[in-house]
């Protein structure tokens, strides 16, 4: 059974940050 | 031409199974905003920005939509393409997509319907050291 990492769910909607 | 919709990816699919940042694995359709929020917090590189849909409109591409967000504090206008049953994480309402009957259909992903001013759950790159 294929387990994905629960970042792949969620969209990169941002560019990167400087913080 | 235009770009091409973001096709659906498997782990959209009832009962796939995700692995959280501190190991714990849960189905998709199981998820909390919660479950987010923390992975994030121990997460090194990956930060959750809230993104607010502020535009819906039709896509160039047939079953598709364009989803305009403003994201983060700095409220960055970002556009998305996807198809109608691309499902995005709503805060404290879960799975929501522009058409929840198809996604259900297709993915059997319970769904509400995505609408203007909802909040969703959007990652940012933290500033790599």
């Amino acid at each position: 059974v294929p387990v994905f990492p629960w970042h792949s769910l969620v969209p990169f909607l941002a560019p990167t940050q400087s913080d | 031409s235009p770009p091409s919709p973001v096709a659906l990816p498997p782990f959209f699919m009832r009962g796939s199974i995700i692995q959280l940042a501190d190991g714990e694995l849960k189905r998709v359709e199981d998820l909390k905003t919660e479950d987010f929020i923390q992975s994030a917090e121990i997460s090194n590189e990956l930060k959750i920005d809230s993104s607010t849909v502020e535009r819906i409109d039709t896509g160039q591409s047939p079953n598709a939509v364009v989803i305009q967000f403003s994201v983060g504090e700095l409220k960055a206008q970002v556009c998305v393409e996807v198809l109608v049953e691309y499902p995005f994480f709503v805060f404290g309402q879960g799975w929501s997509s522009c058409c929840p009957d198809r996604t259900t259909q297709l993915f059997e992903l319970s769904c509400a319907k995505l609408c203007v001013g909802d909040v969703c759950v959007s990652l940012t790159l933290r500033s790599l050291k």
